[in-house]
């Protein structure tokens, strides 16, 4: 988590929802993509972060 | 004549939102730098998406449990519809844990039980959408040099890293604690 920005995590995740639309399945999807891009530096050394998705949803979720 | 047909295009189903969107914030600050900008930014969406957002924060674990339940009264108590709900949760967490304010660790199935199908009528058959930023245990992915079909991909302004995990889709035949037919 940056000190003053916030997690990369919940960052690219609003902007992915506020600014794209599609299903809530793919713009998880880009959400992964944008977080297996980036690098997180801990202690100097880059590190590697990105979510996992369980679902059990039936159905599509648009929520634009 | 029995004819052969080729793979029929999936139809879409869509949950109906029209009805009222439900969210609730728990977050730990303490000993998280940065967590403000996460709120604000989960503000801002929510604002943008129409939900009726509720926002808390440095629950103790038992808080979380709490504001879990006050929630779910919240949503069987709504006057129109409700067609979902997010619950974002955010603190330090080992693998099934997250840790309030006051150290202590609470069961992330204690809480996402809270709002199933069985607990909440309101919810029943409507997408509940959890967004945990937490650790869930101890390991640090420096990430794997891209190889393979990628290497062609590859451009100078490319990372040449990939996540350790990423790419896999995890199709169980039951959700977990429970038994497969």
């Amino acid at each position: 988590r940056h000190d003053q920005k916030g997690s990369s995590f919940i960052q690219i995740l609003t902007d992915v929802f506020i600014n794209k639309k599609g299903s809530i399945s793919e713009l998880l999807i880009e959400v992964t993509r944008r977080m297996a891009k980036t690098e997180v530096i801990q202690e100097g050394t880059p590190r590697k972060v990105n979510p996992e998705i369980q679902s059990t949803l039936r159905k599509q979720v648009y929520l634009q | 004549e029995l004819k052969m047909s080729g793979p029929q295009p999936l139809q879409e189903e869509v949950y109906d939102m029209s009805g009222a969107r439900l969210a609730l914030t728990l977050c730990v600050t303490k000993a998280r730098e940065g967590s403000g900008a996460d709120m604000d930014a989960l503000k801002r969406m929510f604002h943008q998406l129409r939900f009726e957002s509720t926002m808390k924060t440095d629950p103790t674990a038992q808080q979380f449990l709490e504001e879990l339940e006050k929630f779910q009264q919240v949503i069987e108590n709504w006057e129109e519809p409700v067609s979902c709900a997010f619950v974002v949760l955010m603190a330090h967490g080992e693998e099934g844990l997250l840790k309030g304010e006051d150290e202590q660790m609470v069961k992330l199935e204690d809480l996402f039980e809270i709002l199933n199908n069985k607990n909440c009528r309101a919810l029943r058959g409507k997408p509940k959408v959890y967004i945990i930023q937490a650790c869930r245990g101890e390991h640090r992915d420096l990430g794997e040099t891209i190889g393979g079909d990628e290497v062609a991909m590859i451009t100078k302004d490319d990372l040449q890293t990939i996540p350790t995990y990423t790419d896999t889709l995890h199709i169980y035949s039951t959700v977990e604690g429970y038994i497969s037919y």
